[in-house]
């Protein structure tokens, strides 16, 4: 369960004050299938990088499991994102040196799992995403979508509590999509496994159990319940 | 116009050979609006590149305008890139450095266009893709989907013959999509220009007069008319 208490978020640019969130204030429960939606620039990137506390916020509280994050150091913030949380960024950042096998294996690496183990969950979920075929490619030598599937094999891989998924059907045709949205469905329906999306993707916001709706970084009618 | 003949693309990777385009003919007519769609992975970026000059097939011919391309040296493709044609990539790629005006100004300064026009026509091109107000941000402090409008005023601002447009709605909210799509028919309608998408956008299927079929490199049933 994750909550934001009056959450803002300002960034300096130069003299100006950018406001990318205003007072918003957000309770996920555990095992929620959440949409958050809204124009592009409304806030729902920033959002979603407060909650996988990716960013702090200029104000307000982030509670984790009970726990405030407020004031904890950047290491401890990266504890309980390794440990909790995957996420599938807007903009996939790979790491560019390693090829697909690599990139998905790095989290399970960092967090000390064994070799066997290893091979045995990075072959899975690449299979699951379908780009068994693509192992040896490093990022340059895979289409946009491909990319993002890496991204999203990425996050799923250590079995994570919270999936923070930023646009992950973008870059993808409608049949790939439907079939990793399935997917993601089936892990929240039998493991409760929390999702979290920013999206503008009609076929996401339907699968929803929740909608959430920002515009111009404030949340409208406190968000609508499906 | 535009003709591919007989295009195949491979790619080696160590010691395998990708097959990323496999045969393909297409032809395309001045003012024509036309959507290539296909799965994640089928060869729509590729194709793009090519009929762009930003990547050579591994054999066929590419011609442009009556003129064949295989075999002209680099600065020669590259002067009919600047001069004809406007490129909207899958991955933006704006220069990190300088912002968002300046990114977009970037290909009039190339050309040697006077600093009085490079200002008004910028400044027109960024109002209609609604970034008025960030043209001080540099892509690093935008949203996805403000740096994908980015792209798009980038492609757009040189008054080009032919656009060649990679996902340009994939970061894109409905109702932003669905405006700049209808900017885009516009210029088709009144200024000829040429339109050509790589996409997984059904709206902008909707839109395209002409929709071209790929799949696993290859041209479905010699692609589809609409
Ligand atoms: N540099 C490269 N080396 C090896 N294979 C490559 C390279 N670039 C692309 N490919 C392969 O070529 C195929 C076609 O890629 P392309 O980017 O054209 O697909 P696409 O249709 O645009 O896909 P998407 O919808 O995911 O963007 C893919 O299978 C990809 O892995
Ligand atoms: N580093 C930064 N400096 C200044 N402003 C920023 C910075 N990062 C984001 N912004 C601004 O904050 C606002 C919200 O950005 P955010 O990325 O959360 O939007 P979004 O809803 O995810 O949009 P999209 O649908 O386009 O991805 C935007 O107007 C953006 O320009
Ligand atoms: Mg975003
Ligand atoms: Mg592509």
């Amino acid at each position: 369960i994750i909550k934001l208490d009056k959450i803002s978020k300002d960034y300096k640019l130069g003299k100006t004050v950018v406001t990318a969130l205003k007072n918003i204030s957000v309770t996920v429960r555990k095992g929620e299938f959440l949409a958050i939606v809204g124009p592009s620039g409304s806030g729902k990137s920033t959002t979603l990088n407060i909650i996988g506390c990716l960013e702090e916020p200029s104000s307000g509280t982030v509670t984790f499991d009970g726990k405030n994050l407020t004031g904890l150091s950047s290491n401890e913030l990266a504890d309980i994102r390794a440990s909790k949380m995957g996420f599938i960024f807007q903009t996939f950042n790979l790491l560019p040196v390693l090829n697909i096998f690599e990139n998905v294996e790095y989290p399970l690496h960092l967090r000390g799992m064994g070799k066997a183990e290893r091979f045995e969950r990075v072959t899975k979920v690449i299979k699951e995403v379908g780009l068994e075929r693509f192992t040896k490619h490093k990022p340059a030598e895979l289409s946009g979508g491909q990319r993002q599937r890496v991204a999203i094999a990425r996050a799923l891989v250590g079995s994570p509590d919270v999936i923070l998924a930023d646009e992950p059907t973008a870059n993808l045709d409608m049949q790939t999509g439907e079939e990793i949205l399935a997917q993601m469905k089936e892990l929240n329906k039998t493991l409760g496994v929390t999702f979290i999306f920013s999206t503008h993707d009609q076929s996401i916001m339907d699968k929803a159990q929740r909608i959430i709706e920002l515009r111009d970084g404030e949340l409208r009618d406190g968000g609508l319940i499906k």
